[in-house]
């Protein structure tokens, strides 16, 4: 779209607008976009379509790098993940990709199957713990979310194990009960360890438009996000809804999804995303 | 709200009388905002908002309504007609043993509404026979199952490592002896651009010739779903869509962009997490929702 040769016109600039709408970047901050490359267009006296695209990519950089952040392990033992996320976006496998991670770094990992509510939650997470090399920790289906939660920790911490992932059920953030069962798993851990949950890892569908950027501000007022995992990125979805996610709420970006297989998670590198928001 | 960003826009107009292109194409801007922050794919908008021009310029104004109100009602009722209107959204189940098809993206909810569907059928006097063509996802056949069972409805049990086909048509032979109807197949999740997946969808359909292909979408889906619709229906031909999760508040934009592109009615909404929660789909109000 940007390439050399090409004139800066009124037809270039709603071809700009069409791309970053079509990838989810949304309306107020592609007007935004828009704004700033015109502006400087102008100022710089700028005539190849070429000259836009350094601009452009630098412009969403300046947001997105700041929450370029890749997960650590903590210091003391364990690290706990709290997972969160509307249903069906990918917690349950995201959990698996990054157990598989760090036992294939020789670590030990525990998984929490703090889902006692969806048919086969449980039995799911159970055969992705075994695929991955994790120890679980369940209770019965219908059991208390928290107790669950509760006693993995306990466990982890006895144990010595390096890292907990903790499973919740997917629940839309419009919920507003469901949303106090999370914040009580929260405290409940609070109370058992006070650094825990070290991170609290939002999980997006890629695929989700504008609605995406409602989940992030409704969970992190509820939780406290500590973290974000943009999965479904193997599909044609471009997840742009990152930008105004980064730009607004400024929480750090940890991973991708980017398949179904316990590999196909990557850390957020942002010179590599908007690369891909423009492929 | 639109309708104070287009009072604004109609207030300078002296009287009624009919609308002019002028303060209809200034209208309509306001309109564009509202319909790609509901994430109504950006070409499917323009098609629309010039089909919406051509209807509203020279319009006479109602008596009841301000210019503003006008615009909308045409839009509004514009929306409705192309996402079926009045349009007959019935299940095609004539036939012996016959079959229907859910396919979708991972985590759309084919599964789960699988299971409404089902019980949804079961509750106006069918048997219907669940059948999970998912042998990827871990515990798939046994979600299917489990809520099979909290429905009361008979579920196919796949035998170790059989193929998608054999499970299809192996159900399909056991619904008949049984006397069961519909068969409700349910399929694993995919991506439209993985060709291998989308092959096995097309094999599935010439084994079971299904009577409805429906496509489980999210209504959270953004531009994106524009794609995704293309992809399956280019595939495979659908004779229907579901869409999921209308109890958050996702605008639920996809569901133009979806019927825009494919044209093929979106005939369940999925309303919940519980098996009782499946409605029939009223473009009524998904128009007001997507108009915000
Ligand atoms: N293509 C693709 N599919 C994914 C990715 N991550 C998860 N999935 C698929 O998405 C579907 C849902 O994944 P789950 O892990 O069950 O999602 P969840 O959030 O735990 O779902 P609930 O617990 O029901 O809310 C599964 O079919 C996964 O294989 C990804 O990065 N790419
Ligand atoms: N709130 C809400 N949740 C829903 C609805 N339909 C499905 N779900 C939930 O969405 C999640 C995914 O549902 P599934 O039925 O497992 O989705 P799927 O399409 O079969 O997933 P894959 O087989 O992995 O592709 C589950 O947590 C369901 O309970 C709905 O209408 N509303
Ligand atoms: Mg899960
Ligand atoms: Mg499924």
């Amino acid at each position: 779209l940007l390439r050399p040769g090409k004139a800066i016109e009124e037809g270039l600039w709603e071809e700009l607008e069409e791309l970053l709408i079509e990838a989810d970047v949304g309306v107020a901050a592609t007007q935004r976009l828009l704004e700033v490359l015109k502006e400087e267009a102008r100022r710089r006296d700028l005539k190849g379509a070429e000259d836009l695209y350094p601009l452009l990519k630098g412009e969403i950089l300046r947001t997105l790098k700041p929450c370029e952040a890749p997960f650590r392990l903590q210091k003391e033992r364990p690290t706990v993940v709290f997972v969160v996320g509307v249903n069906g976006v990918g917690k349950t496998t995201t959990i698996a990709k990054i157990a598989h991670r760090y036992t294939s770094q020789g670590r030990r990992v525990m998984v929490a199957a703090a889902d006692t509510f969806r048919a086969a939650a449980i039995d799911q997470l159970q055969i992705w713990s075994q695929r991955a090399g994790a120890q679980m920790v369940r209770h019965r289906e219908g059991a208390d979310p928290s107790a669950v939660a509760y006693d993995a920790l306990q466990a982890a911490s006895a144990r010595g194990y390096d890292l907990l992932l903790i499973d919740t059920a997917g629940r839309l953030h419009t919920k507003g009960d469901l949303m106090e069962e999370l914040k009580k798993t929260k405290r409940v851990l609070k109370k058992l360890k006070e650094e825990a949950p070290h991170e609290v890892l939002l999980v997006l569908d890629a695929t989700n438009g504008q609605n995406a950027l409602v989940q992030a501000k409704t969970f992190h007022q509820a939780l406290e996000v500590t973290g974000i995992a943009l999965v479904k990125l193997d599909g044609t979805a471009k997840g742009g809804i990152l930008v105004a996610i980064a730009e607004e709420l400024k929480i750090p970006l940890r991973f991708l999804g980017v398949g179904e297989g316990l590999e196909d998670l990557e850390d957020f590198e942002a010179e590599a995303f908007v690369e891909a928001l423009f492929s | 709200a639109l309708s104070e960003r287009l009072e604004g826009v109609f207030r300078k107009l002296r009287g009624k009388g009919k609308l002019r292109e002028t303060d209809v194409r200034e209208a309509l801007k306001g309109v564009r905002l509202a319909l790609l922050e509901a994430d109504v794919n950006y070409k499917v908008v323009k098609e629309f908002l010039k089909a919406v021009e051509e209807r509203a310029v020279g319009e006479e104004v109602m008596r009841s309504l301000t210019p503003a109100q006008q615009v909308i009602k045409i839009v509004r009722d514009e929306l409705i007609r192309l996402m079926g209107g009045e349009d007959h959204r019935e299940l095609d189940l004539k036939g012996p043993t016959p079959v229907v098809m859910l396919v979708g993206l991972q985590g759309s909810g084919k599964t789960t509404t699988a299971a409404k569907l089902a019980l949804w059928l079961k509750g106006r006097g069918k048997k219907p026979y669940l059948v999970p063509a998912d042998p990827y996802r871990p515990a798939a056949g046994e979600q299917l199952q489990r809520l099979a069972s909290q429905i009361g409805v008979p579920c196919y049990l796949p035998k170790e490592g059989e193929a998608v086909v054999e499970t299809a048509r192996r159900a399909r032979e056991e619904a008949s002896r049984q006397s069961l109807s519909p068969v409700i197949l349910d399929t694993a999740g995919r991506l439209h651009i993985d060709e291998a997946l989308m092959e096995e969808l097309v094999r599935l359909k010439e084994e079971v010739g299904p009577r409805e292909v429906l496509l489980v979408a999210d209504a959270m889906t953004g531009q994106d779903a524009v794609k995704v619709a293309r992809g399956f229906e280019e595939a495979l031909g659908l004779t229907g869509v579901i869409l999921t999760k209308l109890d958050g508040d996702a605008r639920g934009g996809a569901a133009l962009s979806i019927k825009a592109v494919i044209g093929k009615p979106i005939k369940f909404a999925g309303v919940g997490e519980r098996l009782d929660a499946l409605e029939p789909f009223h473009p009524s109000s998904i128009a007001s929702r997507i108009l915000g």
